[in-house]
């Protein structure tokens, strides 16, 4: 792991007497390969490493004992407090009934995120509402409905001939009429190049109004997440980011590029396909799996 | 990149941010940025676009060991769709047995997937879009035993191609491992391993976490094929490379998008023109 590979530099270079800032750039190198291969997108790299050299050239490190030691700290930490967010409860202080509206690729595992937080919710005090927005994908709307079956949590009825953003509004209006304290919207999966179906996504926020426009992310999505999660952001502005599939074995360099591109807290992370694998976001521990 | 003239340090630092960005991953591309390097130290290599061609062939060769289409051999044969969570094994599945009906064989869709919420109907609704033969159970039987009946059923009836979808699973689960190592016990004691090909999807818009799935996949069950999905995004699936460098598994089919008709043969010369 990385740990190792630094103190493997740090030790040939202790032949040569004290730390020089050219050294010390050589172990900023092996800083730099551990980070792509961990999946963190080439400019992020570039700019985390840009942000960490002052500190790595400074007296902390060159006059340390455990050179090695200092330079993953000052890298932990500064991981930590790139992906670290105050703000990263859900929002719902809004009249209800208060809108989440999950969005994202195809499969990266928001109908099932749906169900995950309408599950949060309801153990939080909340009555929740399912609302099946994908009428492309075949038997979405099911799928859906099956899992507030299994959550005995409400699914608002819709169907593949109505439209997504009508679907949304009558939801909305249903809700208000019997009491939902929260709308969560499942939305179908699609590329954020396709123009007509982002423009759909706008058109569901612009007549809902949700509090909520979470990013739902694969933790495995490799240099393409900067662009992606940066054009879903520039055309929702998301308010959080969902991190799903954690509890594989994916470094989850993703989450830093996405972090850094649009600056939004990374709320939640799947860990499992039960609907109780939710877990708050926590930047100490993805520091440590993205650093390996 | 390959506007400029000459070779310098600066230009070998953008071909690597090009390859990185692609998803090719770091170790693939020192590889072969060393290959070009010590091309261009023996003075082989003049220029950028000289370059930029011996790249594009030295990654052309390793990809073109991957292609290697489909071949139905026996009958009946079965297609077992493995993968991790929502790569596209389902919707594949619709894909390939529209193909493969289109090419004059009968198909029987198996619905493997006996745990996931809707996934049976999921794959009946591609069956009548392919319109295509489906056999299926009760939510959460044992997949074993639909892959058992579908079998016997394909027998009986003369059917061609049996294709059978199974849940994602993450490679790291060791019980959904047993699981899948099971149905592959039976398929092959009911058709045997000449009768089967094994079909690893993947995500393009994964990252070198595809690598980790095609080890532990192939170790475990052994994989005779790829598929790569959602090409059709913004993702080049890069790391295709340096599987096929490692493993020499045969690519067979591209995924471009959600409709029956985005499935391709994999072509590694389109492939490598797409990554520049
Ligand atoms: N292991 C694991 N699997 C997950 C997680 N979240 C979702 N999944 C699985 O990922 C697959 C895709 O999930 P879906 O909820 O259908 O994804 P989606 O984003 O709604 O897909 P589309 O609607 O087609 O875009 C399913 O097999 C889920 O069970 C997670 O945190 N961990
Ligand atoms: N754009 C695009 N989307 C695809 C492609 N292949 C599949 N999809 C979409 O990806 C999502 C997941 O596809 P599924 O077929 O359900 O994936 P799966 O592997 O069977 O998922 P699980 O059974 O839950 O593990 C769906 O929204 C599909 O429409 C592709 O080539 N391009
Ligand atoms: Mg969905
Ligand atoms: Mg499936």
């Amino acid at each position: 792991n990385l740990s190792d590979k630094l103190h493997g530099v740090f030790k040939k270079l202790k032949g040569h007497g004290k730390l020089t800032e050219s050294n010390i750039k050589a172990t900023l190198r092996e800083v730099k390969l551990a980070l792509l291969e961990a999946d963190v997108n080439f400019k992020v790299v570039k700019s985390f490493i840009d942000e960490i050299s002052q500190k790595a050239l400074g007296e902390e490190v060159i006059l340390s004992l455990t050179p090695a030691q200092q330079i993953i700290k000052i890298i932990n930490e500064e991981l930590i407090h790139i992906m670290g967010d105050e703000d990263s409860d859900l929002n719902l202080k809004a009249v209800p009934p208060v809108g989440i509206m999950l969005v994202g690729l195809q499969g990266s595992g928001k109908t099932t995120t749906c169900g995950k937080l309408a599950n949060y919710l309801r153990k939080h005090g909340k009555s929740p509402l399912l609302v099946p927005a994908d009428v492309y994908r075949p038997a979405a709307i099911e799928q859906l409905k099956t899992l507030g079956k299994q959550l005995d949590i409400p699914v608002f009825d819709s169907n593949i001939k109505q439209n997504p953003v009508k679907i949304c509004k009558a939801a909305k209006d249903f809700a208000l009429k019997n009491a939902y304290d929260v709308c969560i919207i499942d939305t179908a999966g699609r590329l954020h190049i396709d123009e007509k179906l982002m423009a759909e996504l706008k058109s569901i926020k612009k007549k809902v109004g949700p509090t909520e426009v979470l990013f739902v992310a694969d933790a495995m999505t490799g240099q393409e997440a900067v662009n992606i999660a940066k054009t879903f952001d520039d055309i929702l502005d998301i308010t959080g980011v969902i991190l799903t599939k954690m509890d594989g074995d994916a470094r989850g360099g993703a989450a830093l590029s996405i972090k850094h591109i649009t600056g939004k807290p990374i709320k939640f992370i799947g860990v499992g396909e039960k609907l109780n694998q939710l877990e708050k976001f926590h930047p100490d521990r993805m520091a440590s799996q993205i650093l390996g | 990149v390959f506007g400029k003239k000459k070779i310098d340090a600066e230009l070998l630092e953008e071909l690597e941010e090009l390859l990185i960005t692609s998803d090719l991953g770091v170790k693939t591309v020192q590889k072969l940025i060393a290959s070009v390097e010590d091309k261009v130290s023996r003075k082989l290599l003049n220029d950028a676009s000289e370059l930029k061609n011996t790249l594009k062939e030295d990654i052309y060769q390793i990809l073109a060991g991957d292609e290697k289409p489909l071949e139905i051999t026996k009958k009946p044969y079965l297609v077992m769709v493995i993968g991790i969570n929502g790569v596209g094994k389902t919707t594949t599945i619709g894909k390939l047995a529209s193909q493969l009906k289109a090419e004059g064989k009968s198909v029987l869709l198996a619905a493997g997937d006996t745990f996931r919420a809707a996934a049976i109907e999921q794959l009946e609704i591609w069956s009548k879009r392919a319109d295509v033969g489906f056999i299926r159970q009760a939510q959460n039987s044992d997949p074993a035993a639909v892959i058992f009946d579908a079998i016997a059923s394909a027998k009986s009836r003369g059917i061609d191609v049996i294709i059978a979808d199974t849940a994602g699973r993450l490679h790291t689960k060791v019980n959904l491992m047993e699981e899948l190592k099971k149905l592959f016990k039976i398929a092959r004691r009911e058709l045997g391993e000449d009768h089967i090909e094994t079909l690893l999807v993947l995500d393009a818009t994964t990252g070198q976490n595809a690598v980790s799935q095609v080890k532990i996949f192939h170790k475990e069950v052994g994989i005779t094929g790829l598929v790569v999905t959602k090409l059709d995004g913004t993702a080049k699936g890069g790391v295709i490379v340096g599987i096929a460098d490692e493993f020499k598994i045969p690519v067979r089919y591209i995924g471009i998008g959600e409709q029956i008709d985005d499935l391709r043969v994999f072509n590694a010369q389109d492939f490598v023109d797409a990554l520049f």
